[in-house]
């Protein structure tokens, strides 16, 4: 462990709570996407099936089972409690696109051909690409309110504290790298970089997220 | 090259 690994997690922990109290406290699900969330649950249910075989640590374990099992809560939130709330008619990304490209990566690249590893191989693959379907949302709908901006930028944030976290275990850990899941980051992490972009220079200067037209 | 226990990350 260390620091831009703990504040990476947190940060993963914080973007979570923010879409909860989001969802709360206008007692809506507008503006999130579904599917992104349905894909999250897939990704860390594939990715943690470990709990069974690998005993890491108490704060390895615990952080597991609350992403899997607050993701899920936020799909129950959404399709039954808010389910008014939710419009389907915007939230129209073919995640087919993701998960048979991903599934075919994951055959082909993994550590050992054994079912836990391909899966999380799978899963990592699909993280990657997870955010997707709510960043074209996003850019269908053109706006969003500040509390999912906020959600997105920790989410964002996350994965991008995972890069220094690689580089700081490759000098501190006889150069050990993760080829999958470096690859698979870097890709993430350049899938915010638009976001980004707008979020610091319009909602951190206290604009409303808008798109250009 | 060679690869850290990635069970360790989240």
């Amino acid at each position: 462990m260390n620091i831009f690994r703990l504040l990476g997690d947190l940060s993963h922990l914080a973007s979570i709570l923010i879409l909860l109290h989001k969802i709360q406290t206008t007692r809506s699900c507008r503006g999130i996407s579904f599917k992104t969330q349905a894909l999250y649950v897939t990704v860390f249910v594939t990715r943690y099936l470990d709990i069974f075989t690998d005993w890491v640590s108490l704060y390895n374990f615990t952080m597991k089972i609350f992403f899997i099992a607050s993701t899920c809560y936020i799909l129950y939130l959404m399709k039954m409690k808010y389910r008014p709330t939710h419009d389907p008619s915007i939230d129209t990304f073919r995640v087919e696109y993701l998960l048979g490209p991903c599934a075919l990566l994951a055959l082909l690249f993994h550590y050992r051909f054994t079912v836990l590893e391909v899966l999380w191989s799978f899963s990592i693959f699909l993280e990657s690409v997870a955010i997707l379907p709510q960043l074209f949302m996003l850019q269908r709908t053109g706006e969003a309110e500040t509390i999912t901006t906020h959600y997105l930028a920790a989410l964002g944030a996350y994965r991008a504290l995972y890069i220094p976290n690689w580089i700081y275990r490759y000098f501190t850990e006889s150069g050990q790298i993760d080829p999958i899941a470096v690859t698979a980051g870097l890709v993430q992490t350049a899938l915010y970089l638009d976001f980004f972009y707008v979020y610091f220079t319009k909602v951190l200067q206290g604009q409303k997220f808008e798109l250009p037209a | 090259i060679q690869q850290p226990d990635h069970h360790d990350e989240l």
